[in-house]
């Protein structure tokens, strides 16, 4: 919620704590998924399986809207806004770059929150289906809601028929930001 | 003093994953 800790923090709590907080956000995502027509219609295999693969996107799509591009700032959960230089500063580098690039690429496309909570849901069934065994039924359920995404969309703006293959353009971005971030390490005392 | 337990994003999803499964069945 707070990336400046009180001068008594070590920077090994600080990041005990950055580490933390990634745990309530990916319950989130799982509570999504869960949320989401036909997901819980696959084997429960199946839905681990794209979990384990998307959910780190799936956070990057919801984390753009703390993100504002032009400014370079960064809004936690406090609701105090950092700038990237002040972020960099504290040792949070290459992953808030590409955060940011990526949150000017998607904010450009001005899309709704039904729209987004919709991107969000096809983003996580086209993840990796290495791993995945009912791949038919996966590969249906991402159709099915491409096609709902697509409809959205397009009964909105009738008149630009670029925004639709813009977003979807978004998904191998996704996909370069899990292969070079997810390995990032992470820290958790053992109490 | 304290001992970590250091692990991978991508592999701190998947634990969270797998126990909220787990939990649930």
């Amino acid at each position: 919620s707070c990336p400046v800790a009180p001068a008594s923090r070590s920077s090994q709590e600080v990041w005990e704590s950055f580490s933390q907080c990634f745990t309530p956000a990916v319950k989130e995502v799982v509570e999504f998924a869960k949320s989401i027509p036909g997901f819980q219609m696959l084997s429960q295999h199946d839905q681990v399986m794209l979990l384990k693969s998307g959910t780190f996107q799936v956070l990057m799509v919801r984390f753009c809207s703390l993100f504002e591009p032009k400014e370079r700032t960064v809004t936690f959960l406090n609701g105090q806004t950092y700038s990237l230089a002040s972020l960099r500063a504290l040792g949070m580098g290459s992953l808030l770059d590409a955060m940011f690039d990526f949150s000017e690429k998607l904010g450009s496309l001005g899309l709704e929150q039904d729209e987004m909570a919709l991107f969000m849901a096809v983003v996580l069934v086209s993840a990796d289906r290495s791993g995945i065994v009912e791949v038919g039924a996966v590969e249906q359920l991402q159709e099915n809601l491409i096609k709902a995404l697509r409809s959205l969309i397009t009964s909105r703006r009738p008149d630009d028929g670029t925004l639709f293959p813009k977003l979807l353009l978004r998904l191998p971005d996704l996909r370069t930001l899990n292969n070079q971030h997810s390995e990032k390490l992470l820290a958790f005392r053992i109490d | 003093p304290k001992t970590h337990r250091v692990m991978t994003l991508a592999d701190h999803i998947s634990h969270i994953i797998t126990q909220d499964f787990a939990r649930n069945q």
